[in-house]
C-alpha cells in the first residue's frame, strides 16, 4: 500500500485522455487504456467512465522531460511512466514518457502493461516486491491477450476497495517459488548443460554448478513464445530446443526462435486426434525423441524425421508405474519423469524406475 | 545467454547507483564533504534497502546483479517514501 493508505472515496471514477502519442494509432491507445482500466474494475467494485472537456479523477497524458510536476522524465528507456496516489488535483493522474517506444505488442514497451501498472498507483497501490506482480517496479512484457492479473495485485487492490461484485471471485496466477513443496511443472528441458523448468509465464533456470535457481519470465529470453508451454526438449546434436503448446511447436536456437514457426505438430507425424503433447525428451545416444500424450507415447526418429512404426504404445507397458507425464528430460543417462509433485528417475538400460523423488529435488531446497 | 558484462568505468557506475537511489530510495544529495565517516554510509544503507526489496543478496555493494536491476526500465514512482 502507499504510505498513509490513500484511496478514492467513491467507486465510480472518471478518466480523461489529455493527449495521444504519435507512435501509436489513437484507436490502439484508447483500447490499451480501456483494457488497462478493466484489469482493475474486473476484480473490484470500481467503475471507470470516460469524460472529455472537464476535470476527471484520473487524467492520462503523454509528457516530455520536465512536465512541471517536479519529476521530469529522462528520455528513452530508464523511467517509463509515473502516476500519483488518489487525491484532488494531480492525484490519480498518469504520466507516460513520450520518448518511449510505445507499442500495442511485444516490441518496445507495451502501453497496456505500463498503463495497467500506473493505474494501480492511481488507485492507491505501491510497488510490490513479488517479481511476478503487475506492481513490481521493473517492466516485463506479457502478451496483452494472455494477461491475467496476478493474485498479489488482486489481494492488494481488494484490501483497499473490497471484492468484485461478481458471483465468482476472480483469482490470478501466483509467482512460482523453487522450494514450494506443491510446485508442479508444465514442461522441462535441458539447454546447453542447464535445466529449464517451465511454469505458466515463468521459467526456473538451474545451472548444475550454481546453488541458486534463477526465476525469469519466458518472454525475457523469447518474447515470441506463449506462456503455458506444455512440452519441451533439447536436440543436443542440432543445438536446438523444441517447444510445444496445444497443436503447435517452435524451434529455438539460443535466443532466436527460428523463422517459419510455430508449425503444426501434425508435420511430425501425429494423428489429428492428438491435440497437445504433455512431455518430451530426446535420447542423445539413439537420436530418438519420445513424446508423451495422455497415457501413451510416440517415438520419433530425428534422422529419418518421421515417427517410428508400432507407436503409440502405453506408457505403463514400457516405463513402469509412471502413468501420465507432465514433463520429462534426459540427463547423464537417466530419464526424469514428472507427474504432479512426484519425480521418477528411470534407467533406460535396466528399463525400470530406480528412484522416486520430490519434483523440486533439483533446487537444493 | 547472458555473460558477465565488460568492466565499466567506476565513476559511471557510482553515478548510476547514486542517481537510482536518489530517484527511488530517497537518498539525499550530499553537498557537504565529510571529514570523518560517522556510522554507515547512507549510500550503503539505501543500497541494502534496494537489494532487500528486489530479493537480491544484501551486500550494500553495487554488485553485478544489483546493477542489472538498476539498468532495467522501470516505473518512476519511488519504492519507498511518500509522495510530496
Amino acid at each position: 500500500f502507499t504510505p498513509g493508505n490513500p484511496k478514492w472515496k467513491r467507486n465510480n471514477l472518471t478518466y480523461r485522455i489529455l493527449n495521444y502519442t504519435p507512435k501509436m494509432r489513437r484507436a490502439d491507445v484508447d483500447e490499451a487504456i480501456r483494457k488497462a482500466l478493466s484489469v482493475w474494475s474486473n476484480v473490484t467494485p470500481l467503475t471507470f467512465q470516460k469524460v472529455e472537456d472537464k476535470e476527471a479523477d484520473i487524467m492520462i497524458s503523454f509528457a516530455y522531460r520536465d512536465h512541471r510536476d517536479n519529476s521530469p522524465f529522462d528520455g528513452p528507456n530508464g523511467q517509463l511512466a509515473h502516476a500519483f496516489q488518489p487525491g484532488e488535483g494531480i492525484g490519480g493522474d498518469v504520466h507516460m514518457d513520450e520518448e518511449e517506444a510505445w507499442t500495442k505488442d511485444g516490441r518496445g514497451y507495451n502501453l497496456f502493461i505500463v498503463l495497467a501498472h500506473e493505474l494501480g498507483h492511481s488507485l492507491g497501490l505501491s510497488h510490490s516486491n513479488d517479481p511476478g506482480a503487475l506492481m513490481y517496479p521493473t517492466y516485463s512484457y506479457t502478451d496483452p491477450n494472455e494477461f491475467l492479473l496476478p493474485q498479489d495485485d488482486i489481494d492488494g487492490i481488494q484490501a483497499i476497495y473490497g471484492q468484485s461484485n461478481t458471483a465468482v471471485q476472480p483469482t490470478g496466477p501466483v509467482t512460482p517459488e523453487a522450494c514450494d513443496p506443491n510446485l508442479t511443472f508444465d514442461a522441462i528441458t535441458t539447454l546447453r548443460g542447464e535445466l529449464f523448468f517451465f511454469k505458466g509465464r515463468y521459467m526456473l533456470r538451474k545451472h548444475p554448478a550454481r546453488t541458486e535457481t534463477e526465476l525469469n519470465f519466458i518472454s525475457l529470453f523469447w518474447p515470441k513464445l506463449p506462456s503455458g508451454i506444455q512440452a519441451a526438449y533439447e536436440n543436443v546434436e542440432r543445438d536446438e530446443i523444441l517447444i510445444f503448446k496445444e497443436d503447435k511447436y517452435w524451434v529455438i536456437e539460443g535466443y532466436d526462435v527460428l523463422p517459419g514457426y510455430p508449425k503444426p505438430i501434425y508435420g511430425l507425424g501425429f494423428p489429428k486426434t492428438v491435440k497437445r503433447v504433455n512431455a518430451a525428451y530426446n535420447d542423445e545416444a539413439t537420436g530418438k525423441t519420445y513424446f508423451f500424450v495422455a497415457d501413451r507415447y510416440w517415438r520419433y526418429d530425428e534422422k529419418k524425421k518421421s515417427m517410428d512404426h508400432g507407436y503409440p504404445r502405453k506408457i505403463v507397458s514400457d516405463f513402469g508405474k509412471i502413468g501420465r507425464v507432465d514433463a520429462a528430460f534426459q540427463k547423464d543417462g537417466y530419464v526424469y519423469f514428472f507427474h504432479g509433485t512426484t519425480q521418477f528417475q528411470f534407467d533406460p538400460r535396466a528399463k525400470r524406475i530406480v528412484r522416486q523423488m520430490k519434483s523440486t529435488s533439483w533446487f537444493n531446497c | 545467454f547472458p555473460v558477465a558484462p565488460e568492466v565499466e568505468d567506476e565513476g559511471k557506475t557510482l553515478q548510476l547507483v547514486e542517481s537510482y537511489l536518489q530517484n527511488f530510495y530517497n537518498l539525499q544529495k550530499d553537498r557537504h564533504p565529510h571529514l570523518r565517516s560517522h556510522g554507515e554510509n547512507p549510500l550503503n544503507t539505501k543500497l541494502k534497502e534496494m537489494q532487500l526489496f528486489f530479493g537480491l543478496e544484501v551486500t550494500g555493494k553495487p554488485d553485478l546483479d544489483t546493477l542489472e536491476v538498476m539498468k532495467k526500465p522501470r516505473c518512476g514512482v519511488p519504492d519507498v517514501d511518500q509522495y510530496v
